[in-house]
């Protein structure tokens, strides 16, 4: 449906993004490389199941490898970054101080509790659902602390939150031409775009009605 | 549905 490949569309667009704002200034300024590496783990977690050769569509396998392969590619960018220019590196790494166990510790825990089914598989689904839906906050918090990001950066951070959003209708689109509803996408991503509200709230001030982008 | 979902979603 419509929503579902905005959203997807979006996904890919964020990345796009990312990637970009890393080649043009060649340095890692504003981006969080715990938020990075949350979605290593993240897609690496969820999709287990390209192990298991059950492939849906030839869509949904290529999309999967592309977000494993574009996480990971992102990371050796960054560690990049860390040898050309050292100074800007040990800069973002002095303002990437989220600590990420509060992130991962509770994810697990969630995990275990809310499941399908108590299988390897199910559960690192579950952890990943998880864990995305609050993979963001130490980009968040690194926005917040230092109270400036580039364009380039809240582009990236806003096609990122509208992935997410777009899923909602998505759901509501599916419950009544499938009959389908997966609670745990749909809690998890009702709490993750919720993460965004205020990062939304702020780009749609400062960004689209001009200025410069501004944290209090 | 009572059966396992399927994770078509990404």
């Amino acid at each position: 449906n419509i929503f579902r490949i905005s959203a997807d569309l979006s996904h890919l667009a964020s990345i796009v993004i990312l990637l970009e704002t890393i080649r043009k200034t060649r340095q890692v300024d504003g981006i969080s490389l715990k938020t990075q590496l949350l979605y290593v783990l993240v897609f690496c977690t969820r999709y287990l199941d390209l192990l298991t050769f059950r492939w849906t569509s030839l869509y949904n396998t290529l999309m999967k490898f592309f977000f494993i392969g574009t996480s990971i590619y992102v990371i050796k960018l960054m560690q990049e970054c860390k040898i050309k220019n050292p100074v800007a590196y040990k800069d973002m790494m002095a303002r990437d101080t989220f600590q990420i166990k509060y992130l991962l510790g509770p994810s697990a825990i969630l995990a275990m509790v809310f499941n399908y089914k108590f299988t390897i598989l199910e559960l690192c689904w579950s952890f990943s659902v998880w864990l995305e839906s609050v993979a963001i906050l130490p980009q968040l918090f690194m926005l917040s602390r230092s109270g400036k990001a580039g364009t380039l950066t809240t582009h990236y951070i806003f096609a990122l939150g509208l992935y997410r959003a777009l899923y909602i209708p998505n759901w509501i689109w599916r419950y009544y031409t499938e009959n389908r509803f997966e609670k745990l996408s749909i809690f998890t991503g009702l709490l993750q775009t919720a993460l965004y509200s205020d990062f939304f709230y702020i780009y749609y001030k400062k960004v689209i009605k001009g200025g410069g982008f501004e944290l209090p | 549905s009572t059966t396992l979902l399927e994770h078509d979603e990404l």
